[in-house]
């Protein structure tokens, strides 16, 4: 449902070329839950990028649900992801004049819901990370983790195919993560999305169906979960 | 020699009053290593934030090397700071214009190092944690544990008596993570030097000569490591 083939993103600094991604080859299925681990610098977030549209390779495709996605015009990547696509990213990427509850319904409006409809659902879903008691911090009003967790409920809120989550628990303590870890996979099996997710954590692949590993821009290898 | 004396941080929203920090006592040796453990929300940051003076307490004291930290003026402040304090912040605050060698160069400048000083000192930190090969790129042409890591490079180079790291390694794999804290270690045992690091993760504590856990605003309790 997701193909990758022969991806690469490539970055030209004076006379020197990096490879960020150097010959990246993928295929996920639809509702399948896969984790994408590797050092610092090994090319998580370009891949994540790229599969989201956010940038394109500089060779390869990238077909989702029979769309290549790195044929679109801007403007049509741009529709494809306010309909399908959630993204948690690294740095959480959040409106600063907003508070926590309008960051979250924001994501909502473009889906087609009705105002009243869009509170309710980023209240509950904000609820379920824990920020009941936050909908009306602006950013600098919370806390790192706070941040995360709402950068969490707005990729989540209206249900889209597909969620990029690029290391949605690193600002989070140990049990904090794990309840996030458990509604995710909650709401990921329950409405059948397709989960890429980069984490440094190990103990949060538990609910993977596979775990990829990468190094120097490469997948180096792909483990798959036993079925249960 | 930082002593810390029932220190309450409160913000007021509307009819809401939150505790951040909600009397706080601690004391810490020079030289000491300390980490800070607690859930998300539990006012890490905002101890780190005291501590180093970016903000003030509504109550109560904070003494670093005989210095009340919290009555002096801003300017002061910010020369105390410049002239004894390393932050690594949780967002790593990089200044975008400049590229990884600039932004430790930086930090130098007012430290009263000579410019090829400056530049060697710069270079070599940023080697130690593994970004000889990316001194010139930007913070947007690095990866988050890459800028990370530059954080740390900055708040370390010119060796300042006290570090304040919140969430040091949260954005790195473990084995760049447990590499960055055996540095880390060495420089402060060697230095001398106090450091305050919180952080999310267990297996990054292993050196730490005190464990302090936070909840709700409070230290809940203290663990001391047995001397080796
Ligand atoms: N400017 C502010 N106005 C209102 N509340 C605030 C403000 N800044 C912080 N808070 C609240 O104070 C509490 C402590 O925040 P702090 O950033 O210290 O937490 P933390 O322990 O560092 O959390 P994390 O592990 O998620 O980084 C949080 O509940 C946060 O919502
Ligand atoms: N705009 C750019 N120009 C030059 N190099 C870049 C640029 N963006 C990324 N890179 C390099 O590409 C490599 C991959 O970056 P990427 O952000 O994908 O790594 P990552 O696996 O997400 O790392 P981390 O775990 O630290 O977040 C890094 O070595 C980085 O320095
Ligand atoms: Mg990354
Ligand atoms: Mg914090």
């Amino acid at each position: 449902w997701i193909k990758v083939e022969d991806l690469y993103k490539i970055y030209r600094m004076g006379d020197t070329a990096i490879h960020a991604l150097d010959g990246v080859d993928l295929n996920i299925d639809q509702g399948e839950m896969v984790c994408l681990l590797g050092p610092s610098g090994s090319g998580k977030s370009t891949l994540l990028n790229l599969l989201a549209g956010l940038e394109r390779p500089d060779r390869g495709s990238i077909e989702i649900g029979g769309i290549r996605i790195d044929k679109l015009k801007e403007a049509d990547v741009t529709r494809f992801r306010s309909l399908n696509v959630g993204f948690v990213f690294q740095s959480y990427n959040l409106i600063n004049t907003l508070d926590a509850l309008e960051n979250v319904t924001l994501g909502l409006t473009f889906k087609g819901y009705r105002s009243t409809e869009r509170e309710k659902l980023a209240k509950e879903i904000l609820e379920h990370v824990g920020l009941g008691d936050r909908l009306h911090h602006k950013p600098n009003q919370l806390s790192g983790g706070q941040q995360q967790r709402v950068s969490i409920a707005r990729a989540f809120a209206g249900n889209p195919k597909i969620i990029f989550a690029d290391e949605p628990t690193g600002n989070l303590d140990t049990h904090t993560s794990l309840e996030v870890m458990d509604l995710i996979t909650q709401m990921i099996r329950d409405k059948n999305q397709t989960l890429i997710m980069v984490t440094h954590d190990e103990e949060m692949t538990t609910n993977a169906d596979r775990l990829l590993h990468m190094r120097d821009g490469k997948i180096e290898r792909s483990h798959t979960r036993a079925a249960p």
